[in-house]
């Protein structure tokens, strides 16, 4: 038996799966479970429903665990649904948006890297995909979705950490997310990625600084998104554009998801801003928890509202 | 395959004031392994950025040298990378 999973601990893969059996054995009205593909090491990507509606409304989907060694966001997702649960019929808001929207919510999008993590290398960022030519192990998978891919030369290298891949969505974990989403389109309405460490909202484009239309927009939804997250524990985030804000970056989920249609697409950089870096404590997974939850609950409020 | 160990791995943070200064660190990246923490890449390295970054014990001197000759300030955020990784887990079961 994988032992006892916990919101306030970091949880192994075995626990994770266990957990999603969990949440649909307890909440079948609620949460159903999707395998929506499987990883380069055959680990099932499994992505859970949120919600008390039909596949007709609208929906946003959230991935947490892109990067193996980012472990505060598979945290984060697991609260997320637990909080779902726990509050629809208590709180007004999650009721409300429960009533109305369906979430979809990938736990661990990395899970091979996730799994090195733990067992073998907690430093561990990409996938665990084999290279041609290259005794270098691993994609980068927030480098190999197909937007603006090749359109930097340092991420050709296998060795580095930001490789891209031999082609976009050449990794299965890749291609199972982009099916997934691109098969939910007329649903999916926002579309928002967890990632660690700097404490950073982040909206399109990475991949030039060119504004997206409705950059107005964004600008404003991340904006409140970071004061809102602020008034729980006066925790700073900052907000903007990827390219502008952090740095220049291609074939990201996040430009893909937003130049796919989704118009609505958001990047958290959680906690800390380096005092820990990617080894936040355990004691430290239940704020920065609550604090992200006022700001997705802030932004699946908007979407539900400002979106058709 | 035993898992890897950071004993006494250091994680430095400097401030990039220049471009000169970012060269350092690109040119420190060439000859030493080092693991870019923040940014993602020693490629997203430049002026007026915040760097932090991971390297082993044995290099560490060798690149607090480099920093010290060049008069570049620098925090050491980790001093032994191998205790915080232990650290991290500092809630009991439920």
């Amino acid at each position: 038996k994988p032992g006892r999973h916990s919101y306030r601990k970091y949880n192994s893969w075995d626990k994770i799966v266990a957990w999603t059996e969990k949440m649909v054995n307890k909440n079948p009205k609620m949460v159903s479970r999707i395998q929506i593909g499987s990883t380069v090491e055959d680990n099932p990507l499994y992505v859970l429903q949120i919600g008390k509606g039909g596949e007709s409304r609208k929906a946003i989907f959230m991935d947490c665990g892109i990067h193996a060694r980012e472990w505060v966001s598979p945290a984060f997702c697991q609260w997320f649904v637990y909080q779902a649960i726990k509050t629809y019929g208590r709180k007004k808001i999650m009721t409300k948006l429960l009533d109305r929207m369906n979430f979809y919510v990938l736990p661990v999008f990395n899970v091979d890297g996730y799994i090195w993590s733990w067992t073998q290398n907690r430093m561990w960022r990409k996938n665990r995909s084999k290279n041609q030519n290259s005794k270098c192990i691993g994609t980068d998978l927030n480098r190999n979705f197909n937007v603006s891919w090749n359109s930097f030369h340092n991420t050709g290298n296998p060795c580095q950490d930001i490789y891209r891949g031999p082609a976009p969505e050449s990794e299965k974990e890749t291609k199972a997310v982009t099916d997934f989403i691109r098969s939910h389109l007329k649903t999916i309405k926002a579309y928002i990625t967890f990632h660690s460490y700097s404490q950073m909202l982040l909206f399109p484009y990475g991949y030039t600084t060119d504004k997206p239309p409705n950059h107005g927009d964004l600008d404003k939804v991340a904006k409140i998104g970071t004061d809102v997250l602020a008034t729980r524990y006066e925790t700073r985030y900052i907000y903007g554009p990827i390219a502008s804000t952090i740095y220049p970056t291609s074939g990201s989920s996040l430009d893909w998801a937003y130049d796919l249609g989704i118009k609505h697409t958001f990047a958290f950089e959680l906690r800390d801003k380096g005092k820990f870096g990617f080894l936040l404590p355990e004691s430290r997974i239940k704020s920065t928890c609550r604090e992200t939850m006022l700001a997705v609950k802030f932004i699946a409020k908007y979407i539900l509202k400002h979106t058709s | 395959i035993a898992p890897v160990r950071f004993d006494r791995e250091k994680v430095f943070r400097v401030k990039i004031q220049d471009e000169k200064e970012a060269n350092i660190i690109k040119d420190l990246a060439k000859t030493n392994e080092i693991d870019f923490w923040y940014p993602d890449a020693m490629h997203h390295v430049a002026a007026q950025m915040t760097v932090d970054f991971r390297v082993s014990e044995k290099e560490s001197q060798s690149i607090q040298s480099a920093l010290d000759q060049n008069k570049m300030p620098y925090q050491i955020l980790i001093n032994d990378l191998q205790e915080e990784i232990e650290k991290q887990f500092d809630v009991k079961e439920d």
